[in-house]
């Protein structure tokens, strides 16, 4: 076991309660930059936990991140490890995250489905959901990102408990959505709400519901091309963005939209690299380009938030 | 454990509308156990489907007869899994 998280194997894949240790080394390691909270507890009964960035201040404007909601991709919370250490390496040493940490907080849950991912390293790997046990059903698990309120029940889920985007039996009836919302409400102060899946490389924005545009369609289209632009420039990684409805598809009851309907603003869906190559089973070699790419567009979006409140 | 020898992953590209319904219709059918990595959606995004090794010949006839383009993305997804286990072993030691 890596006794720092500078020891940590940041290119190879890890297990869930390798990802809980790394995540307990760095709050011992970094006791005046993070903390970590949790935020409730999964279907299973695994914590919920989310690492919290910030150099002071009370309920100061956030930014949301999170890895891992759905169990197969697995280079989501892979690169969520590596945001993590990047944010405390950083931090005092690059000019423009220093400047993000100096006005907010940073808030990253890694492992967002952890009974999925660690279904994922047991049983399945192929799996997607949660490991829900639908009664009347021999099927197992939600999507749970088609558990959200804003569009729930729409065309763009199912009402099959066998179906892969199968949308629970209610409304946030998932303890991992739940717990979001419950936090989101709480806080009160999140102005962007990053939510990272794979794959297919893709920058989505509001709405997948509906093909109708959210108010603040052209900022968010501008800041996907900026984001996109940066992201590309380091390996080449091309990425569409637009629209989930527009881009991908009708998705009802997903993450982007719940959060922006919450007034933050930039909500952002990522759908992290493959290459055309590999789905979700893309090389660990492929870890760390995969989020030192991401991060590029990930502080775009951040310095924007930040150079821009509302 | 769920193991996936013979499992493949084919790239469909659909050159019309109609062969997007095809597809769609495709991934009605729950008794070939496809797994959609990637829906059909529109021309313009490939599909990416997990193919269970008993369906891979019927998927291939249907593909044939319908002359739908497909490309083996992986041929043996086993493989890439137990690749996958052995990085992450060789780590540990």
């Amino acid at each position: 076991q890596p006794r720092s998280t500078d020891e940590y194997d940041y290119e190879h894949y890890h297990t869930l309660s390798e990802i809980n240790t790394f995540m307990d080394m760095l709050v011992q390691e970094n006791p005046k930059l993070v903390s970590k909270i949790v935020i409730g507890q999964s279907y299973e009964g695994r914590p919920l936990n989310v690492l919290k960035f910030s150099t002071g201040g009370t309920k100061r404007p956030g930014i949301w991140i999170d890895t891992g909601i759905h169990a197969r991709e697995w280079i989501t919370p892979a690169s969520g490890t590596w945001f993590a250490k990047k944010i405390v390496t950083d931090y005092g040493r690059d000019p423009a995250l220093t400047a993000i940490l100096d006005k907010m907080d940073i808030f990253l849950e890694l492992v967002t489905n952890p009974d999925g991912y660690e279904y994922t390293h047991t049983s399945n790997r192929m799996w997607r959901k949660t490991r829900r046990i639908n009664s009347g059903s021999s099927c197992f698990g939600v999507d749970p990102n088609r558990n959200w309120g804003t569009g729930y029940g729409g065309a763009g889920s199912s009402s099959n408990p066998c179906s892969e985007t199968y949308r629970g039996p209610s409304v946030y009836s998932e303890s991992e959505v739940k717990s979001i919302v419950d936090f989101t409400k709480s806080h009160g102060n999140l102005k962007a709400f990053l939510t990272i899946h794979s794959y297919s490389q893709m920058l989505l924005y509001p709405y997948g519901d509906t093909s109708t545009p959210c108010v603040d369609e052209a900022e968010l289209d501008e800041l996907a091309l900026k984001a996109t632009s940066n992201l590309e420039s380091l390996y080449g990684t091309k990425y569409t963005y637009g629209s989930t409805f527009d881009t991908i598809y009708q998705a009802s009851g997903v993450t982007t939209d719940w959060a922006y309907d919450q007034g933050v603003k930039y909500s952002y869906t990522f759908e992290l690299r493959d290459n055309g190559r590999y789905g979700f089973v893309l090389p660990a070699d492929q870890i760390i380009p995969t989020a030192q790419e991401t991060w590029l567009a990930l502080m775009a979006i951040m310095e924007h938030a930040m150079n821009n409140p509302y | 454990k769920e193991t996936f020898e013979g499992h493949q992953v084919f790239r469909i590209t659909a050159k019309d509308e109609v062969e997007i319904r095809l597809l769609k219709d495709l991934s009605e059918q729950k008794d070939l156990g496809l797994d959609f990595w990637r829906e059909p959606v529109g021309v313009s995004l490939p599909v990416d489907v997990r193919v269970p090794f008993p369906s891979l010949q019927a998927l291939r006839a249907f593909l044939g007869y319908h002359e739908i383009h497909y490309e083996i993305m992986i041929q043996d997804l086993q493989d890439v899994l137990d690749e996958e286990q052995e990085m992450t072993r060789a780590r540990v030691f």
